[in-house]
């Protein structure tokens, strides 16, 4: 399958999915985020990846309109990055998006 | 000058000295933070030296112990990475620090 069609089957068949830098702060703050909640994301850490990372993130960006990590979806739903998960939270819209995708 | 001493002339040299990444979200976070108190550090871009970059992140880490960025000096003296620098702020100590530096 090509680069995006993988894209496509992993967040339609993982509750959470988050694109992630190992080093990246943000990536953490959202991947704790979701710990807290006892929700275990899967997390794929682009800078790991060799060629292949880069090659992700252009996918991503071409997919979602968005090139940066951390790259959230719920529910096979592009959420978006750090500060957009965490306003979700914030508002109280997170915790009932992750029970319907059957995450908890 | 080894890369040390231009380390240390660096930041003796300038009120204010941020050694950052371009493309990471915690050091803008610290730039905006200056730029918010009318202060313009001296920011240093380690992903845009080349090689030097990440020599200089080893040197950082060599004289303060820390590796990760944003590291942040002021009046010569090391202070941390963002979350230290914002909890400076919040405390209401990073203020009297800039100007004791002459940073405004
Ligand atoms: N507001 C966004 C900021 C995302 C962002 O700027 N991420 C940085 C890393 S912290 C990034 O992806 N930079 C480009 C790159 O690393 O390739 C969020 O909360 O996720
Ligand atoms: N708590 C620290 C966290 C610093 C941190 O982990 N920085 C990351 C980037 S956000 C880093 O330098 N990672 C290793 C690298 O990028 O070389 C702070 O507030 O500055
Ligand atoms: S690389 Fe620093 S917050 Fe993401």
């Amino acid at each position: 399958p090509s680069l995006e069609e993988t894209v496509k089957t992993t967040v339609a068949e993982n509750p959470v999915v988050v694109y992630s830098k190992s080093w990246c702060s943000y990536s953490s703050e959202v991947k704790s985020l979701f710990n807290g909640l006892q929700v275990k994301p899967l997390v794929i850490e682009l800078d790991q990846l060799g060629a292949e990372g880069s090659q992700l993130q252009n996918v991503l960006e071409k997919l979602t309109g968005q090139y940066t990590v951390p790259n959230v979806f719920i529910g096979g739903k592009h959420i978006g990055g750090c500060s957009d998960t965490v306003q979700l939270y914030n508002k109280g819209e997170l915790e009932p998006m992750l029970a319907e995708a059957n995450a908890k």
